[in-house]
């Protein structure tokens, strides 16, 4: 999938398999993420839970989870607020397209999620406070929270040597033979439908088509960037044109 | 080195209109350990500085003399800046539970980030 962390760094990554994205004083989200394809390093996110931590007199602990083809609009306990407490209803899920997009508002922490089921695969974005995401309690010790650090170099793909590739070799197609075929000039021209500025999420939308031939990933970055537009503090940096590329060994994964 | 950063969240922990003195021991013990773990998590940068070893010493002997242990509940980040001891006032009130309401009435305004995945 395409990552973009709390300090707008952009990658493309592997990351298959379970990986945690947020992990604080105050909440715990992890992805699991599926290759697209038989074999293919190209992977798409299946499933996403959500742990809001037990907060004073605000919230009991809550699980959210989403998988492919189910999109609750309620936690794990069938509960869609913050349990029994005084300030309960400062966490609540908020059901926005049945089945297709869903919002969780968390007052209490100034946090806002929303989760969205585009295609078969799910996606994921939040608009949290600085103070909030550095709520830890020991850093130094902190473990591998993608949104903060972003994925790890093994994990990344570079995206830019992809690129380059299948725009000198057009017209050849991508992906295994069972794959709908996309040209280079195909995708581009579908991307363009939907994200008219060809920043990094109409390339992440091109390298999706070129991966999987799956059409709906043209509204997965779409709707990514729509809730960018939402959701991102500055508006002067919801367009990225330059992706985070830092693959010298025993660098940081991301450019902080 | 952010010692400074530190020392000022534990004086606002800890001063002001509603301080916290001895009969508020156990959130003052809170506070400190709050600020030894902000120490610690300075360590690294701050090797050398005089303030960060000062302050270093300063908090042992401040839990000791408030007879605090190392190992216990830290303020939480955003409370620090509530006035202190009005537990009662933030159990009842639905304040508490409204981050901007309760960061924009006693800080600055927060900073927000995004953090997004989608595709494959």
């Amino acid at each position: 999938p395409h990552l973009r962390t709390f300090t707008d760094s952009f990658q493309t990554c592997k990351i298959q398999g379970a990986w945690p994205l947020i992990d604080n004083n105050y909440l715990y989200v992890q992805v699991t993420n599926t290759p697209v394809l038989p074999g293919s390093t190209a992977t798409a996110t299946s499933k996403i839970t959500i742990i809001f931590k037990n907060f004073q007199e605000c919230v009991d602990q809550k699980e959210y989870q989403a998988e492919m083809d189910e999109l609750p609009t309620a936690f794990t306990d069938g509960s869609k607020n913050g349990g029994d407490k005084s300030g309960a209803n400062s966490l609540k899920i908020i059901e926005k397209v049945a089945g297709q997009h869903i919002e969780i508002q968390a007052k209490y922490i100034g946090t806002t999620i929303v989760v969205r089921q585009v295609g078969r695969y799910l996606t994921f974005a939040v608009r949290m406070p600085e103070e909030v995401v550095n709520a830890v309690e020991d850093k130094d010790n902190q473990g591998l929270h993608l949104c903060l650090r972003g994925c790890p170099l093994n994990q990344q793909i570079d995206f830019q040597n992809f690129h380059t590739q299948a725009a000198e070799s057009r017209p050849r197609r991508q992906g295994s033979a069972t794959v709908e075929p996309f040209t280079y000039e195909m995708a581009t021209a579908k991307c363009k439908e939907k994200l008219p500025v060809e920043d990094l999420y109409f390339q992440s939308c091109v390298f999706d088509l070129l991966t999987t031939g799956d059409v709906n990933f043209t509204l997965a970055a779409y709707y990514a960037f729509e809730d960018v537009k939402t959701l991102h503090s500055n508006k002067d940096k919801i367009h990225i044109f330059e992706r985070t590329r830092d693959l010298r060994p025993g660098n940081r994964a991301s450019r902080q | 080195c952010r010692i400074l950063k530190c020392t000022s969240d534990f004086w606002a922990a800890t001063s002001g209109p509603h301080h916290l003195g001895a009969e508020e021991a156990p959130e003052y013990c809170i506070a400190l350990r709050a600020y030894a773990h902000c120490t610690r998590r300075t360590a690294r940068t701050c090797r050398g500085d005089l303030a960060y070893h000062s302050a270093v010493h300063g908090i042992e002997d401040l839990m000791n003399n408030h007879n605090c242990s190392k190992d216990g509940p830290t303020s939480q980040p955003r409370l620090r800046t509530l006035p202190a001891g009005d537990s009662q006032e933030r159990s009842d009130s639905p304040e508490i539970c409204h981050y901007e309401k309760s960061f924009h009435k006693h800080s600055a305004p927060p900073n927000y980030t995004h953090c997004g995945l989608f595709g494959d």
